[in-house]
């Protein structure tokens, strides 16, 4: 998951 | 999550609302810009690439899928609803948006988080979504009065990302590593362009007021 850009907002 | 993104999150759903119940039950869309709607139709798409890649929750999924749906049957409506598009105001409408479009996948090209397919156009739909709201104003000023559910529709949409600055100052103060510049930067510019639409809302609602923008 780190590497995943963690766009977690809308 | 945290208190002010959900009602972040609520607001931008409350505008969404707003916008299909005027356009719904007036049957009407005048005063609304066409321009400023395609252009959320492209932020949304831009930004949820990730829509079934990554699964983060049911919230996010269901979000998502309401911001797109809707932002893509306003844009019909607007279009090809053979009622909804008659009081469309075309001449007003005239914004050349494909100027800020370029300029902001430029941007995106140059200043994202990393340097791939999916992260270009999140950034892309960052810096889109600071002026989409830029056809709609000048069609507000040229438009003279605007009818009460497009004032709200409006200063909800405006609000919505006031309460994600709230929400990544808090972010700020409590993840330890934190940083979103370019939404941060981009949510400053994009609720800056507010400030004089909120100015004149504030005093017509003050004055109880129509709400008039000066030409």
């Amino acid at each position: 998951k780190d590497h995943e850009s963690d766009h977690d907002e809308l | 999550m945290n208190i002010f993104r959900l009602a972040g999150d609520m607001t931008h759903l409350i505008s969404v609302l707003v916008l299909l119940l005027k356009i719904y039950a007036t049957k009407s869309c005048s005063g609304i810009s066409l321009k400023t709607q395609e252009l959320y139709a492209m932020v949304f798409l831009a930004r949820y690439l990730d829509l079934f890649s990554d699964f983060i929750s049911l919230y996010n999924t269901v979000m998502k899928l309401v911001f797109i749906g809707s932002s893509l049957a306003i844009v019909w409506c607007m279009r090809y609803h053979r009622v909804v598009r008659r009081s469309y105001d075309r001449e007003l409408d005239t914004f050349r948006y494909w100027i800020l479009v370029g300029a902001c996948f430029t941007l995106a090209l140059v200043l994202h988080e990393k340097f791939s397919f999916q992260e270009v156009f999140w950034a892309f739909s960052i810096y889109l979504e600071a002026v989409a709201i830029l056809p709609q104003l000048v069609l507000l000023q040229r438009s003279g009065n605007v009818d009460n559910l497009t004032g709200q529709y409006v200063f909800f949409l405006g609000a919505y990302r006031a309460f994600y600055i709230l929400n990544w100052i808090y972010r700020y103060l409590t993840e330890p590593r934190f940083t979103r510049w370019i939404s941060c930067v981009s949510g400053l510019v994009q609720t800056a362009l507010y400030a004089d639409f909120f100015y004149y809302y504030f005093i017509s609602w003050k004055n109880n007021a129509k709400l008039q923008l000066p030409a």
